[in-house]
């Protein structure tokens, strides 16, 4: 009945956030891992290949000058740049020759606020790792522990929003109790959308990922149907493709520099539940769903802020 | 260490450290 | 998902394929769309080497790393008769707000191999922190010659960046001079 399932949906949601304060940060880590880091010295456009050659989209920085670290490189910064650039053409041959320890100030120069630089100990609780993520909307936290010999601070891991979901999917057998369909339980519904179609210039979308903090814009077509989503991680492979040239492509041509395995963009409806969406986590690299009613027509978007958000704080 | 071939003027040097009972590759990359 | 009850799928029209073709029938009805291509995904695989590689004969790599250890200013110990091969470096480490509680001599050992004739290879080996000026090593196992026969655990102080990046500055300085 849907009272036994809003009652077992308490009783999951309790039993979840235990074993989100009974775990540390620490516990999300593989045996074996590996960590990169990027001098502040390199230049932007290198460090955007040893990104993309790593898979990877964001790494700690190393500052030289201070032997200490330096915050995190994401691909909020190589929005910055192309917000720079666009700001300022003439200054290109600045942006060719832009180090990472240059990206503060072409924060300052386009007035955008530094992201705030959170972090946890790795023996803290994954459950304090997880609050502080969503009070400061990072969508990652570096794990910091002081160096026994030397009091300095060093880097032990990255923790992202996925990586934690899908540490809960893979142990917490009551994310199968989640059986509510999520038109009940008020996840990412009441959002006011911003949306594209595929002939708005690149560069209006761009504008869009930076003045709203959102790491995503979905496309449609003229009846609101959604097509595609372009994403802030597309935005490594537009500089990667040639800033002066590509900053004038629409959208829909844009995306067109998408390399040939990304996955495709998720979607759901209101009747799915976070149980299957959880199961979707555990096997698959899923960053957000777009919510579309049965003839595709563009609802919502719920991303994993919002479910993290639900699991500590929700019903 | 471990090290890669120079390449792009770019360095990469790793170790692999152990931190409590778990093991870190730290890697840094670096311009020449 | 595969569970029965489940709706979330796959946005057919953004799979890279499928966009590309629909950009491209644009394309035929002549409207000015430009063809863009995707970037590679070809990672060449990073391919990692113990140590540095030299061809160069074993005194001359020595003497190179001594004399980019001396522009770089570390200090190292008198090599003796039986570790003519080895070198035990200690370098001020310097940058960042200097504390006197933080240790900031970095101690390292620079060792030449020979693989085959005419092929050798040099590995660093981060050995341990000292306190400056006291000339102390914050372990205080020394063996009778001045060596530090640290126990393995001793020093596997977590953080390598510091080794890491002093390594950098060395190699930098190698690729540099050579």
């Amino acid at each position: 009945t849907t009272e036994q399932i809003a009652k077992d949906q308490k009783i999951a949601l309790r039993a979840i956030r235990l074993f989100l304060k009974s775990k540390t940060s620490y516990d999300v880590l593989p045996v074996s891992y590996r960590l990169i880091v990027l001098d502040t010295s390199l230049l932007v456009k290198k460090s955007l290949n040893i990104l993309l050659q790593n898979s990877i989209v964001s790494a700690p920085l190393w500052n030289n000058k201070t032997s200490r670290f330096a915050g995190l490189l994401t691909s909020s910064d190589f929005i910055n740049v192309i917000q720079y650039y666009f700001q300022f053409p003439d200054k290109f041959d600045l942006v060719e020759k832009l180090t990472l320890d240059g990206l503060r100030d072409v924060e300052k120069a386009i007035s955008v606020e530094p992201i705030e630089t959170i972090s946890s100990h790795p023996f803290k609780s994954l459950y304090e790792a997880c609050v502080k993520m969503i009070d400061s909307k990072a969508r990652r936290i570096p794990l910091i522990d002081e160096d026994e010999k030397t009091n300095r601070e060093i880097v032990v891991s990255v923790l992202t929003q996925y990586r934690i979901l899908k540490f809960v999917a893979l142990n917490c057998r009551e994310t199968r109790m989640l059986l509510r369909p999520l038109k009940d339980i008020n996840i990412g519904t009441e959002k006011q959308m911003l949306r594209a179609t595929m002939e708005t210039p690149v560069i209006d979308v761009i504008h869009v990922l930076s003045q709203n903090s959102v790491s995503s814009v979905p496309i449609v077509d003229e009846n609101d149907k959604l097509i595609n989503v372009y994403e802030a991680y597309d935005v490594l492979t537009l500089i990667k493709g040639g800033l002066y040239t590509d900053l004038s492509l629409s959208v829909g041509e844009a995306l067109m520099r998408r390399s040939e395995d990304f996955e495709g963009v998720y979607t759901c409806t209101l009747n799915d539940r976070l149980s299957t969406i959880m199961e979707t986590i555990r096997k698959s690299r899923l960053h957000r769903l777009f919510i579309v009613d049965e003839n595709g027509k563009l609802i919502s978007v719920i991303t994993l802020s919002d479910i993290l958000k639900y699991i500590l704080f929700g019903d | 260490l471990a090290t890669t071939s120079i390449k792009h003027n770019t360095l990469a040097v790793a170790s692999v450290v152990r931190y409590q009972r778990k093991y870190a590759t730290q890697i840094l990359y670096a311009p020449l | 998902s595969s569970s029965p009850n489940s709706t979330i799928a796959i946005l057919p029209s953004s799979l890279p394929q499928i966009h590309r073709a629909y950009m491209m029938s644009k394309i035929q009805q002549n409207q000015a769309v430009q063809k863009v291509n995707p970037i590679s995904t070809k990672k060449s695989k990073t391919r990692w080497h113990f140590g540095i590689r030299s061809r160069s004969y074993p005194l001359d790599v020595m003497g190179e790393i001594y004399r980019a250890l001396k522009n770089l200013g570390a200090e190292w110990v008198k090599p003796s008769e039986e570790e003519l091969w080895t070198i035990r470096v200690r370098w001020k480490y310097g940058g960042g707000v200097k504390s006197d509680v933080e240790p900031d001599l970095m101690r390292m050992v620079i060792q030449l191999f020979q693989l085959e004739p005419n092929n050798y290879l040099v590995d660093f080996k981060f050995d341990g922190w000292e306190s400056n000026g006291k000339g102390k090593s914050d372990d205080n196992t020394k063996d009778d010659n001045g060596q530090h026969d640290v126990e393995e655990d001793e020093i596997s102080s977590f953080s390598a960046y510091p080794f890491l990046h002093l390594s950098t500055q060395l190699i930098l300085e190698l690729a540099v001079n050579s």
